[in-house]
């Protein structure tokens, strides 16, 4: 009704605004979580240089030189799915993002599955690929990820605990390896997002996260590798740069209640069910 | 006559500092994966033959899709019509009973979903987008070389119930001589709205 439309049959229900059908809240109807919810594109292009001058965005170094926003005024395409066991919002942001998000009847998180790449490069510029979560929570410069998959280690903006942090970049210098997730709080929820393989990540703003999605970049940053971190898949000499597919895995609970959810499932995550094929005569199988 | 040795040895050059990390050199990296698809495919035979065993399949083939994330599946593809219908063997290597949606590629909406019983149960056909069908063919033309049997199609949708550490099996069968079937979803575009 409205400006706005819902998705999902079951608890969980997420809006979107009818216009340019952009996330804009979740909604736990079972437990009363409702949260703003908005979710953005954009991408850092890297730094171009070597190791004496303009340190070069590569393998080893992230080192963005500026912030490129990937549709912001909304997503002028788009796709709902309905139907009894899930529903499905498609956006195609450009030529090379797509963003399937599904919400299951019986489960309480939203599922962001993206596709990216292969990434341009023709302007002479290596990129890399992040989106953002944004929510009202009052995180007060906090967030919390995982270590290797084991206990979540809190993180503090532009703060090291053991010494003095100098910060030189503001992006770079607070992200973090993420192999389980990463989760954000307040006095009241959490908002955790969970992924399916290992990404980098960061909280840069109260209430926000973001996660790196993909990277493409044309200069070797000097640090050993040798190489641009420009991964291609070549077919009969017509060479592209790579395509991933991945999921990342959105819940925002009432403060304390996520955690059960973000190891329980985050098990679920590393170990799918496992599916194998036969065939058989109709009179036969049973 | 056939081992997990390959998958062994596979996985343990991948534990390499730089491959965990995503700092080896291109050639390096598709010298990782090559060597983990080829300890995959060994093993596949290992795990088909184990479930064929398991589920009384017998000497029928048993085969795994690994290009199921970009919706490439031969044997959900094919036209299963007429006395044959497709087994699929879903298996929780979890400790506890899980409840998902199973989502495998198919060529036809006219389709049902039995569960081991033979009752038939909920599921759900997805159209499959335009952008999915240029992912399936770019990664089917990158990997395997060739084109991919059927672009478009569908994704049926079912919910699986597994029980811990062990599996369940369900039919997706040719919905002739049948009252109902799965269940075709409602599209709605932008302009809808």
């Amino acid at each position: 009704s409205g400006e706005t439309f819902e998705v999902g049959e079951g608890n969980l229900v997420l809006l979107y605004t009818k216009n340019d059908g952009k996330l804009t809240r979740y909604s736990n109807i079972r437990n009363s979580v409702s949260a703003a919810a908005e979710q953005s594109f954009k991408y850092y292009t890297g730094y171009n240089g070597t190791d004496r001058v303009f340190q070069a965005s590569g393998a080893y170094v992230f080192r963005p030189n500026g912030t490129i926003p990937i549709n912001p005024e909304g997503y002028i395409n788009f796709t709902v799915i309905r139907g009894p066991l899930l529903d499905e919002v498609h956006h195609q942001l450009n030529e090379w993002l797509y963003q399937v998000t599904r919400v299951y009847k019986g489960k309480e998180h939203a599922e962001f599955e993206y596709t990216v790449g292969p990434v341009p490069v023709d302007d002479g510029f290596g990129k890399e690929i992040v989106t953002q979560i944004s929510t009202g929570l009052n995180t007060n410069r906090t967030f919390y990820t995982d270590s290797n998959g084991r206990d979540f280690v809190k993180r503090i903006r532009d703060f090291r605990p053991d010494w003095e942090l100098d910060v030189h970049q503001p992006i770079a210098g607070n992200y973090y390896p993420i192999n389980l997730g990463v989760y954000i709080e307040d006095e009241s929820m959490e908002a955790s997002l969970l992924v399916d393989r290992a990404v980098g990540g960061s909280s840069l703003e109260d209430g926000q996260i973001e996660l790196m999605l993909h990277r493409r970049l044309l200069n070797d940053d000097s640090r050993g590798v040798g190489e641009a971190l420009n991964e291609e898949v070549c077919i009969l000499g017509d060479c592209k740069g790579l395509m991933v597919q991945g999921k990342c895995y959105l819940r925002i609970d009432k403060l304390g209640e996520g955690a059960l959810w973000r190891r329980r499932f985050g098990q679920e995550i590393y170990s799918p069910l496992l599916l194998a094929f036969s065939e058989e005569e109709e009179s036969s199988w049973l | 006559e056939h081992s997990t040795d390959g998958l062994g040895d596979a996985l343990a050059i991948a534990q390499h500092h730089d491959a965990v990390s995503g700092t080896e050199r291109l050639h390096v990296a598709n010298d990782y994966a090559l060597r983990l698809s080829i300890g995959y495919k060994e093993a596949e035979k290992v795990v088909a033959s184990s479930l064929a065993v398991l589920t009384t399949l017998g000497n029928n083939s048993v085969y795994s899709c690994p290009l199921l994330n970009v919706s490439y599946c031969p044997p959900s593809e094919a036209n299963f019509t007429g006395v044959k219908s497709l087994i699929i063997v879903v298996y929780n290597p979890l400790g506890w009973t899980r409840e998902e949606v199973v989502r495998i590629p198919v060529s036809t909406e006219n389709v049902v979903v039995l569960d081991s019983t033979g009752s038939e149960i909920e599921s759900q056909l997805l159209p499959a987008s335009n952008f999915s069908s240029l992912v399936k063919n770019y990664h089917v033309k990158a990997y395997l070389g060739e084109s991919a049997v059927n672009s478009g199609g569908y994704w049926l949708a079912f919910s699986a119930l597994v029980p811990p550490l062990g599996f369940s099996t369900y039919i997706v069968s040719n919905k002739k001589g049948r009252e109902s079937r799965s269940v075709l979803s409602s599209i709605y575009t932008s302009e809808d709205f």
